[in-house]
């Protein structure tokens, strides 16, 4: 469903350029949960954004259910992202003056349901994070594992097909760390595809396939060697 | 060093009244390495921020070296809190328009250093936490791990006898995060004192002391029961 071909990514800074991928070539298939695993600046956030069309590479394809990413046009491809993708920033990306529901409610408004939907569709997903508490907090009144669910919440409160999920846990304890992976674990029993950055190895192990990045390529494939 | 007698910290919103601290006596010997563990929101950022005089509690009282903070001028409490206490936050508070070199120089500059020795005390800070080819980027021009690192690397460089660490390696993979530790434990070496929050378990174990936090108080601390 998801196909890099070729995938480079310089970013510019002046007179330097720095190569943050430098030619990715791997597929996802439909309803695969996979771990992506690797040193800190090895270029696994850099990828979940192109392949969650929220930054274009700068050469090579991405072919996203066939279709070639870069000929689409802006409100196409802001239609598959809202719509088809789920994003769990590592930053957590939250809007500041929203509250926990509202920042929920976010990728239901841009689909253009209901209210009165948004708002039950929301707290369920609000509920499910363990955050019911907390719906009316802004960001700033968060503690950092809560503003981490929140921006759980509002991924998969569209439900959709395919979950991009950069270091879902990093900020939370053990406990509520396995009721995240629980919910992550329930969306792909569902059949959607989910890639799970992570730096927990436990995690990673636990998952049907895991990619190690390094130093903006691809260094190991779990699938690649038949068991 | 430090010590807390009944502080409790509630936050107000609007009409609603929120306590994140309920009532919390405890003390910091010098040169203990103390873990901080609980659940996401129990309130260990904020008691963290009061030990580091960046909040003040709304009841109770807070000894820094015998001196009750309640009771000290501004002045006297930034200079205590740039010189004596290194602080690195869980979201990191970088600033956005500072190169990592000027975002580590920071406490020197608030101590008045000259700025060659501020350049080469930051360089080698920067250079133990592994992010010397990234010192000219700005924050969003570096991963969320590398920001992290520069957080840790500004929060050592002015050699504070105090460092208090907000989930230092959340964003870390296993071994960039053994760097960091191996950082942390040099400086507690040195006689230096710590307190680490954090939610891998395996760190916790492996310091002096652990105090669990749960719902604002203090559930367990593992130096009351005499072994
Ligand atoms: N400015 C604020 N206004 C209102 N409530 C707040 C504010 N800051 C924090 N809180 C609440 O206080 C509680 C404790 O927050 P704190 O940040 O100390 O938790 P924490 O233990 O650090 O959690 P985490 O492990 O998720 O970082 C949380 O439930 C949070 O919602
Ligand atoms: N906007 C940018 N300009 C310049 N360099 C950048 C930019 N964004 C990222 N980089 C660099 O690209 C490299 C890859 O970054 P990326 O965020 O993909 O790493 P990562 O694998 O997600 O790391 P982490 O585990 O620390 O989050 C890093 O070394 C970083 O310094
Ligand atoms: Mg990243
Ligand atoms: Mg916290």
């Amino acid at each position: 469903v998801m196909q890099l071909e070729s995938v480079e990514k310089v970013y510019r800074m002046g007179e330097v350029f720095l190569a943050a991928l430098r030619g990715i070539s791997i597929s996802f298939e439909e309803g695969e949960m996979t771990a992506i695993i690797g040193p800190s600046g090895s270029g696994k956030s850099t990828a979940m954004h192109i392949l969650g069309c929220l930054d274009r590479p700068t050469s090579g394809q991405y072919l996203l259910e066939g279709k070639n990413v870069a000929k689409l046009g802006d409100d196409e491809l802001s239609d598959i992202r809202n719509r088809k993708i789920g994003f769990i920033f590592q930053a957590f990306n939250l809007i500041p003056h929203l509250t926990v529901v509202e920042n929920t409610e976010l990728p239901l408004f841009y689909m253009g349901v209901r209210r009165k939907d948004r708002h039950r569709m929301s707290m369920e997903a609000i509920e499910m994070v363990g955050l019911k508490e907390r719906w009316q907090h802004s960001p700033a009144e968060l503690s950092g594992g809560e503003r981490q669910r929140c921006a759980i919440a509002r991924a998969i409160v569209h439900e959709p097909r395919v979950i991009l999920a950069d270091e879902p846990t990093g900020n939370l304890d053990t406990k509520t760390g396995k009721d995240i992976l629980a919910i992550l674990n329930r969306l792909h029993d569902q059949g959607r595809t989910l890639l799970v950055v992570t730096h927990d190895n436990e995690l990673a192990n636990k998952l049907d396939r895991r990619v190690t990045l390094r130093d903006g390529q691809i260094e190991d494939d779990s699938r690649k060697v038949p068991v």
